[in-house]
């Protein structure tokens, strides 16, 4: 039979909850669920460390817990692989569509907050470093 | 007098999960 461990929002991030505050790089406060695909592009691009890249999911596979998933990227132009492990709720920010999670019911559950389904070929928002000089 | 609760304020680079690797420019 299938056992549902109860939910432990305690160990998510906080900021993910409806609601919360975001602190966008010119300093502009919006509500987490307010963000749009341009406030990241635009804080990324007056970020001295950070910019913005894009990363298609390529696999979506089980966890080594029954909670999580483990999500492969392919980052960037070079395509570099990136695998994360996260919990099935946990949110990431498409393209053009906004908050998605491997189980939108979940994330919007534990967060109240309103997901899409993150699907194979999606293209979330991810970072990285600028070069140092 | 009640002081008002702070509300948090999160960074808005804290909402994407992870730092790819650094490409060359």
């Amino acid at each position: 039979p299938a056992v549902s461990s109860p939910p432990s929002p305690v160990a998510l991030p906080p900021f993910f909850m409806r609601g919360s505050i975001i602190q966008l790089a010119d300093g502009e406060l919006k509500r987490v669920e307010d963000l749009k695909t341009e406030d990241f592009i635009q804080s990324a691009e007056i970020s001295s460390e950070l910019k913005i890249d894009s990363s298609t999911v390529e696999r979506i596979d089980s966890g080594q817990s029954p909670n999580a998933v483990v999500i492969q990227f392919s980052v960037g132009e070079l395509k570099a692989q990136v695998c994360v492990e996260v919990l099935v709720e946990y949110p990431f920010f498409v393209f053009g569509q906004g908050w998605s999670s491997c189980c939108p019911d979940r994330t919007t559950q534990l967060f109240e907050l309103s997901c899409a389904k993150l699907c194979v070929g999606d293209v979330c928002v991810s970072l990285t470093l600028r070069s140092l000089r | 007098n009640v002081e008002p609760r702070s509300v948090p304020v999160f960074p808005w680079h804290s909402l994407v999960p992870f730092l790819a690797p650094t490409q060359s420019d």
